[in-house]
């Protein structure tokens, strides 16, 4: 048995929890803070055998991995006030940062 | 030294903790969040020393096993709306999940 | 690799977390409660390189050490309702209980 404890961004948090569960994991979500930006994110415990530790970090890997998206960030038109347009700007999203654990002795009661 | 991390449910946390405090245990408490149902559970850290790890996991198995219990359901009487009986419904309740894991280095500033 | 996971006071918190962010450290925090007082506390996840953990323990202990503090409080003056003194009365505040655990497996996704 591995504990897997995963940080990662609350956007990412349902979908990476969706995903672990369909395929049969089991979560235990906390409601954190990064300690630098003192931004609210989420931390994962999965306890889980050995031999499927792999699966559960493709899982986040595939659902939390830093990514470039494109938002439209809205700029003022030179000179006059009031009007915008929205000029597509790439930005980074997303990340995660994963232990993983040994386990003594794992109980159900 | 010896961490046991226990996700208990929320109506037995309290019971838990006391009985471990009555006991000398020392205890710290993180409200959490169940990744399948998506409701409220606690989850228990406690440091112990390594031949106290089966006492603290009697304690937990005592107060949180998983149990039956009966309560009574409201269920209309046939035909006659608005008049409810009491129908007695045995329920499981409580469950723990416990993982126990070995600790390098313990200190107390 | 090995995460360091620390309780500490709430009014402790904010310079334990700068002082590790300072020297480069990565720090998430989560608000715990004491299972013995029920009151708040501040639980430090810190993940570190094995030759720098006693750099990240010397941080806390150097934050967080239990010392003793004077405080004024406030005593009636004998006789007179309503009239207070502060009279200097020396106080135990801070504290740091601190484990170390092993990190068999670290990722970034
Ligand atoms: N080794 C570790 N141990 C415990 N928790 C860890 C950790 N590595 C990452 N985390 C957690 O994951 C969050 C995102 O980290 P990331 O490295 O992607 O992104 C980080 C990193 O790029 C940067 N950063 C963090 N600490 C820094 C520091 N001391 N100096 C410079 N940059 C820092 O700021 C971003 C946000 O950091 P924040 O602390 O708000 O939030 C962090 C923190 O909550
Ligand atoms: N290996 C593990 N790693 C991390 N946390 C763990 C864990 N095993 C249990 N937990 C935690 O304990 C709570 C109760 O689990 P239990 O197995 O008694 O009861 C579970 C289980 O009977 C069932 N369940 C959970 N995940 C499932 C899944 N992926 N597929 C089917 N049933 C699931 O739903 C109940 C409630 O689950 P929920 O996630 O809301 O809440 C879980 C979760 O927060
Ligand atoms: N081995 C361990 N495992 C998990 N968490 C641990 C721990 N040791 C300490 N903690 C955490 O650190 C907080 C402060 O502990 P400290 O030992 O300085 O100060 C403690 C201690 O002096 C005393 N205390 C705690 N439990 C006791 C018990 N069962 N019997 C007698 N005194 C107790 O009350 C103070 C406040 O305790 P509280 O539980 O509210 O809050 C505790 C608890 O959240």
């Amino acid at each position: 048995m591995k504990l897997v404890i995963a940080i990662v961004h609350d956007e990412d948090s349902y979908d990476v929890i969706d995903s672990l569960t369909e395929k049969g994991f089991q979560v235990t979500k906390l409601a954190t803070t990064g300690g630098f930006l003192k931004s609210g994110n989420t931390t994962l415990i999965i306890g889980v055998e050995k031999d499927k530790v792999e699966e559960v970090l493709d899982i986040i890997k595939n659902v939390c991995k830093t990514r470039k998206t494109v938002i439209s960030a809205p700029s003022p038109v030179m000179g006059t006030s009031g009007v915008f347009v929205s000029n597509p700007m790439e930005v980074t999203i997303g990340g995660a940062t994963v232990f993983v654990i040994d386990v003594d002795k794992f109980e159900k009661f």
